[in-house]
């Protein structure tokens, strides 16, 4: 449609300003609570020293996770959509304004929380992180298809709860084999830091 | 919008025809995963003999849900969405001709997973039953504003996973006298039935 025409114009923008830069961006995915903003918080600390990030927060209303961001030191800027259901290229290209892009190597944007309707609006991002919490259930990946065809990783978080679920960890890679092969799976944890060193150095492993 | 206009004159035929029919409808929503399956699994075998339910399910993909009411024994029907982030009152009323509803008593509608889209369309529902899950965290309420402001319920469920998380219920419920005073809160659990003889009686203490 034309509203997705024009998205994807706007997203190649901004891939191709990033890119000119050398950042890497990175489009955060997953249902509401699934604990986006917690592996953030944890995640960015343990950065290298010389590993510079900043951070874009979408949500329908309040700046709450912005503000839980900020508390990293890192450049941290709260996009509220008005009830619009995802983020857009529009949305993040006036986000960027507000942010120093000088001696950023990683960019994160954290998405609204939504299985469904991010999936297909660009953001000229380098990849897609899915966030999918082992509460939700193992089902995830055939109920949502469009969510989890285009994750480069998915992190299975809340692993800390998995002996008080009925989580099958082969049932869901076998779905995701079938839908997405390529996509890196990841068990972690954001409450006890469980699978955190893997995850960082899968990060820096993709700096530009 | 148009669309919206021409939604709602639908949901309005179908408030009616349920109306004359005596069955009163729920429209249940809430995240991916949060246990609206699961609380129709427990909830259904629980009606009192002389009380007749069945079931419409929304999902983008698969027919797992449907299945597992099935189950229970009543009506289930499943509607695929191909894509689309939530039910409308046209879906609902091509499902309403698969099911036979004579006798039925109560019509439960399950809404696909989305804490934002749903909200936006009647179905032509009696009213409406949030589920949110403690998992997801107490700062649901006033980031996803348009879901909790309708509710006449919230199911507060998983319950029995409070102990390891950080989740405050005086926050959740300052949160909702804000937005929405006379929603009704319930503290559940699907899994181990806690909280589920004052559901029974919340729903058939609203039959018509
Ligand atoms: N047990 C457990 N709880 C977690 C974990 N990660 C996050 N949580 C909890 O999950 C809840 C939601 O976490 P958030 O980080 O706010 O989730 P989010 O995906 O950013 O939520 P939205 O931005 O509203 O979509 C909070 O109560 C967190 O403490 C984890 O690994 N284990
Ligand atoms: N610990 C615990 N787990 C629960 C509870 N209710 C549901 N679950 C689990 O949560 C997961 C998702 O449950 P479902 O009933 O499929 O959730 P849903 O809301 O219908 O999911 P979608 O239809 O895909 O949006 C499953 O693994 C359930 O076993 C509960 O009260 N406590
Ligand atoms: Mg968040
Ligand atoms: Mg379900
Ligand atoms: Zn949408
Ligand atoms: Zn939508």
């Amino acid at each position: 449609s034309d509203i997705l025409k024009a998205n994807d114009l706007l997203a190649q923008d901004i891939k191709e300003m990033l890119k000119k830069k050398q950042i890497v961006s990175w489009n955060i995915m997953g249902s509401p609570g699934s604990g986006k903003t917690s592996i953030l918080e944890r995640l960015i600390p343990m950065l290298p020293g010389d590993v510079k990030a900043a951070v874009i927060e979408g949500d329908l209303a309040t700046s709450r996770d912005a503000e839980r961001i900020a508390k990293t030191g890192v450049q941290s800027t709260q996009i509220n959509t008005q009830g619009a259901c995802h983020l857009d290229a529009a949305m993040v290209r006036t986000a960027l304004e507000k942010i120093d892009l000088d001696d950023i190597s990683i960019l994160f944007i954290e998405n609204v929380g939504n299985l469904i309707c991010p999936a297909g609006f660009s953001l000229g991002e380098t990849g897609r992180i899915i966030v999918s919490s082992i509460t939700e259930g193992d089902d995830k990946p055939e109920k949502y298809p469009s969510m989890f065809k285009n994750a480069h990783v998915v992190l299975l978080n809340k692993i800390d709860l998995k002996s008080q679920t009925n989580f099958r960890i082969d049932n869901f890679t076998r779905e995701m084999k079938k839908i997405n092969p390529q996509a890196d799976i990841m068990q972690i944890s954001a409450t006890n830091g469980s699978g955190f060193t893997e995850l960082v150095n899968w990060v820096v492993g993709r700096l530009l």
